[in-house]
């Protein structure tokens, strides 16, 4: 199995490539592209063997082929419909993130169970109540979901969606949420990146 | 320097020896800690063995003890108080995430430039215009921040912030912030789960 950290870092190369891509080059190294980042030429090399051989002896890595290699990697050389379950702050916030765009995603339908929130379409997205899920997920053929309701509310909603054919999710919710083994369950929690924060502090030279 | 990769795992170890210590476990295995999370005990040992010897001949790990050694490598075995600035949706949504103080972060000051925004406490946090900035994060001996502003002002923000003192910014606009190498820069793009996502859902077998 590829480590997860192997992946993150395949979508960290990814936007590494765009922005080089966009800046006018061609080609680039495991030197350049590890250097941007902060991680070594070997990292770089290490990680991709994981897929393939992509340099070219004497010219390095051909960026747009390499974009398209590791989109394919990444599954994200097609466009991916995402339902959004939980229409408040958080929700709110993802809808509007235009990030998700950039790499093929499009929420294509978000649900709420509080009859104020849905209705509307908002950011174009059309909303709907949970009661429509299934329905709505067969229609639009949605594979994957973001979780972004009370941690109270989590599990049921994620076997809702599992019910309704979804693949993956992505929980927001700070709870361990189960799913079959064939689902893939993906948490996040903000957290975390404020530890990576605090060890960089505590751990450099003081101002 | 020790990879990112080690100190995300520190934080999950952690998340599971609490879950471990709230079922009522002493001790704990590599094995054990491991296998909760999907990795080897080889990789727990590894990863540990960056910051010392934890485990007792015969016993494993103990759970607490080691709580305390992975915080204070995290450089969470203190609270951090934590300036949020943007109180849009996603800075709302962080205002009132309980999950930060499970692990010693309050957001203990809030900003933005939206006269309508700023004023009343939410969430019991205080709320201010970025022109207080200096002042407050002075006064309230604030070291880190989160920046949850349009692209367009984040780089504008983050030069602010660290004038104001902060050492580590957590950047949620999709654009590059830079600062001196003496203050620490995570960028966050939620994009990158959903690709961790897709690269589990199209190598997986399917349904
Ligand atoms: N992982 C993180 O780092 C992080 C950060 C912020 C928030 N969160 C979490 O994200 C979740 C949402 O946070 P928020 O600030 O937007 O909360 P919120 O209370 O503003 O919004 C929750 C929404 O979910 C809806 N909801 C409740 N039950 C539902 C159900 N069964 N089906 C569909 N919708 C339902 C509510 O009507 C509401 O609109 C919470 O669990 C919160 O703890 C996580
Ligand atoms: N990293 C991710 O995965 C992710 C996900 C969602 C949103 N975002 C990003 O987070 C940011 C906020 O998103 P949102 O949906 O809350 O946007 P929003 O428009 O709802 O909120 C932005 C807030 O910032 C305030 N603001 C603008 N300029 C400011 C300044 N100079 N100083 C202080 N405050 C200022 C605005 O008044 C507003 O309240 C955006 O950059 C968005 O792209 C990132």
């Amino acid at each position: 199995a590829v480590p997860k950290a192997v992946v993150s870092r395949l979508s960290l190369y990814l936007r590494e490539l765009q922005h080089l891509v966009r800046d006018g080059n061609e080609t680039t190294s495991s030197t350049q592209l590890g250097s941007l980042l902060g991680f070594t030429d070997a990292q770089v090399r290490k990680d991709l063997a994981y897929f393939g051989q992509f340099g070219y002896p004497g010219i390095g890595y051909r960026c747009t082929e390499l974009i398209d290699a590791v989109k394919r990697i990444l599954g994200t050389d097609r466009s991916w419909p995402v339902a959004l379950v939980g229409l408040g702050n958080l929700g709110r916030a993802l809808l509007g993130y235009r990030g998700f765009q950039n790499q093929g995603f499009s929420i294509a339908a978000a649900f709420d169970v509080d009859p104020q929130k849905v209705g509307p379409a908002i950011e174009n997205v059309p909303t709907f109540h949970l009661d429509e899920l299934a329905a709505v997920v067969a229609g639009k053929k949605i594979k994957l979901a973001i979780v972004a309701v009370p941690a109270a509310a989590a599990q049921e909603v994620a076997d809702r969606l599992i019910a309704a054919g979804i693949d993956g999710i992505l929980n927001f919710a700070p709870v361990t949420v189960t799913a079959p083994s064939n689902v893939s369950m993906v948490g996040v929690d903000l957290a975390i990146e404020l530890e990576q924060l605090t060890f960089n502090v505590v751990n450099q030279p003081s101002k």
